[in-house]
């Protein structure tokens, strides 16, 4: 189990809080607001009312104890700079900031924070992405350049593997196929697709992108 | 190329849109507010100063010619209610509605939207998920009840596939090994796993569940 400290209640520091809870981790929350700590207290490790620009307090707390220390401020710009500087000077190994738009996540980025999250603009790009090409169900960009998709088999794909020669047209490997709650894990070539089959591919993100114009 | 609406150039229907725009989609914004438009109506290809709960002005949109409308008003519920609830009523296929708090996301369930998100919710659960096991970089659930997980191999996972009776000890198979920058599909049981190298298993989630409390 890990330790985490999560600076602000709102709906993401929450929900960030209580899920990393729910998963047997370690959670300390502070935030200013009564009420705020209050809904939360029963749902993590510790809850405590507390200004987090207060350098003295995060002293006492111990930023260089946890795995990740969560800044999830967003209105109050100035107070999320100032948590932000704290905590990496105190010895924080990762701090994750929530910027509430472009420049502020620049400039949180610029003072130190390791990640930076901008919760409704992140979500929208995913949704776009999910619906702009609904047989592309879902994907998974690997560190080293591939990505693998997940698609569901239309007219544009049924027929026997070595007919279809992905490998060749588009630089894509079949790597599971699941139909009716059966998966199967490297199918043979003469394996034939059919219509409504949920198919895991591999390659390079550009031949990716190439098969995903084509089925889109 | 679809046709999406999205009602509400907030942060997230912002993003919702350009990112649509971008991929090639035909995109329609509408805002009551006429610098959220200004601001966006040379990222889209129409953009309209408009009251979305004004169903003679839906009815002139006509939505039941968009793949999918986003409704993207958080603030003021009321008008969110009625923008849903006009475009359901006016054919639309299928509605996506944004909720600012568990309580209206149950609300706009009920009343017949056909997808709910809660952005700043949402995207606090995802990056608790990531937080919780990093070496775990990702994963990807299959509609059948299977999963995909990305895994950076680190002690527990090191050696020859056959010794490490992956399938056996969890129910879970490796799919495929990256090591700088290649890819192996389907390794062999003699294949050697080494610290470092980027891993996808697929299995069932309870197996991946399982794996997953090995890991962290
Ligand atoms: N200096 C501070 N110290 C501790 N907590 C703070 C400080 N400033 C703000 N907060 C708390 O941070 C939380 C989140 O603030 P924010 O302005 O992002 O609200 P929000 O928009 O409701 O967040 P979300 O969009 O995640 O729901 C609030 O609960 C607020 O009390
Ligand atoms: N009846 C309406 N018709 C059209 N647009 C509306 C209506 N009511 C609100 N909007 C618009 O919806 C947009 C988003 O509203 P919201 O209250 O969610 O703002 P927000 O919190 O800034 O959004 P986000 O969190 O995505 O940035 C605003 O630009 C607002 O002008």
């Amino acid at each position: 189990a890990k330790q985490f400290l999560v600076v602000g209640a709102g709906r993401f520091g929450a929900a960030v809080a209580t899920t990393l809870y729910e998963l047997k981790h370690e959670v300390v929350v502070i935030d200013e607001d009564e009420e705020a700590i209050e809904n939360i207290m029963d749902k993590v490790t510790h809850a405590l009312i507390a200004d987090a620009t207060d350098e003295a307090t995060l002293r006492k707390i111990g930023c260089s104890n946890f795995d990740a220390i969560i800044i999830a401020i967003g209105e109050n710009f100035e107070a999320n700079i100032l948590a932000t500087v704290a905590a990496k000077s105190l010895g924080a190994q990762h701090v994750i900031s929530k910027a509430k738009d472009l420049l502020s996540a620049r400039v949180l980025e610029r003072i130190g924070a390791d990640m930076v999250i901008r919760p409704e603009h992140d979500m929208g790009v995913r949704l776009a992405g999910q619906l702009s090409s609904p047989t592309v169900i879902d994907a998974l960009e690997m560190g080293d350049g591939h990505e693998v998709i997940e698609v569901e088999i239309s007219a544009k794909l049924c027929g026997r593997l070595a007919e279809l020669r992905l490998p060749n047209r588009f630089g894509v490997q079949v790597i599971t196929v699941s139909r009716n709650g059966e998966i199967t894990v490297s199918p043979h070539a003469d394996f034939v697709l059919q219509d409504g089959d949920m198919v895991l591919l591999v390659g390079h993100s550009e031949a990716i992108d190439k098969l995903r114009t084509y089925l889109a």
